[in-house]
């Protein structure tokens, strides 16, 4: 089964 | 103070139509090299991009950076009521409470003008830097946008392998599966139809087909769209404008 993943995972957020 | 001023009001309309059902509320930041904007959708898988630089206005001047909250369905009812090749003129103060949108028809001298008030909208922000990837795909918009509709009936996601040769899009899903090859190749007369595959590493990513419905939208933007991809990261879509872009960046499905 796939996971959709988040963008704050990979980004950083400011 | 901000004076931009688009020679057709379609090509702000285009642009707003394209990422305006994936997100809702977003700060337009002005400055003097033209109006850029950054907005993530509610689940935080999506993120928008947005820059037009000045070459994309008839006339622009903005002395100060000013930042406009918007929201964006309020911002379309506007659009919708002009036509699209008026000019469009956008006319905010230092700082400012409203934006203003003058339509001019410039055969029929008629002027409708439209105040639409802004919003303190507190937004977080991504740093989307300095990314590198392992392949870099262009090919025609229409043809990723059909891709992405034919393959989306048969699943909410989907699948891009990027090898030497080819790009594949495959779908698997409860009625069946189905793909999609794309080969590389140079249309010498019509150099927008033309596909073209950049690779440092073959790739294989799963992405959530409703984002990229999302992302199609933008396909009325350019003829082309240049996707940007990498093992394991959010992928970037994006696509040109005369002078800046939209890119959409997504976060990818992993295999659990």
């Amino acid at each position: 089964k796939f996971k959709q993943t988040s963008l704050t995972s990979f980004f950083k957020s400011s | 103070m901000l004076e931009g001023k688009f020679e057709e009001a379609s090509l702000f309309k285009r642009i707003i139509d394209s990422f305006k059902d994936c997100v809702q509320l977003v700060n337009f930041n002005c400055n003097e090299h033209g109006i850029a904007a950054q907005a993530v959708d509610d689940s935080r898988v999506l993120l928008v991009s947005l820059s037009i630089g000045t070459e994309s206005f008839q006339e622009f001047r903005c002395d100060r950076g000013v930042t406009l909250g918007v929201d964006l369905s309020s911002l379309s009812k506007i659009l919708r009521c002009g036509n699209n090749n008026d000019n469009l003129t956008l006319i905010a103060d230092d700082t400012p409470d409203s934006v203003l949108l003058l339509f001019e028809d410039t055969k029929k001298d008629r002027i409708s003008e439209y105040s639409l008030k802004l919003m303190d909208i507190d937004a977080d922000f991504l740093d989307i830097e300095g990314m590198e990837y392992d392949t870099v795909i262009t090919m025609p918009s229409a043809e990723f946008a059909k891709v992405v509709r034919d393959l989306n009936q048969l699943s909410d996601s989907l699948n891009i392998l990027v090898t030497k040769d080819t790009v594949k899009f495959v779908a698997e899903g409860d009625i069946g599966s189905g793909s999609v090859i794309v080969k590389p190749h140079t249309d010498m007369d019509k150099p927008q139809e033309s596909v073209k595959v950049e690779l440092d590493k073959p790739v294989d990513l799963t992405f959530g087909s409703k984002y990229l419905l999302d992302i199609i939208k933008g396909a009325g933007l350019s003829d082309q769209i240049t996707i940007k991809l990498s093992a394991e990261t959010p992928a970037l879509f994006e696509f040109s404008l005369q002078s800046g872009y939209l890119q959409f960046f997504l976060a990818p499905k992993f295999n659990e």
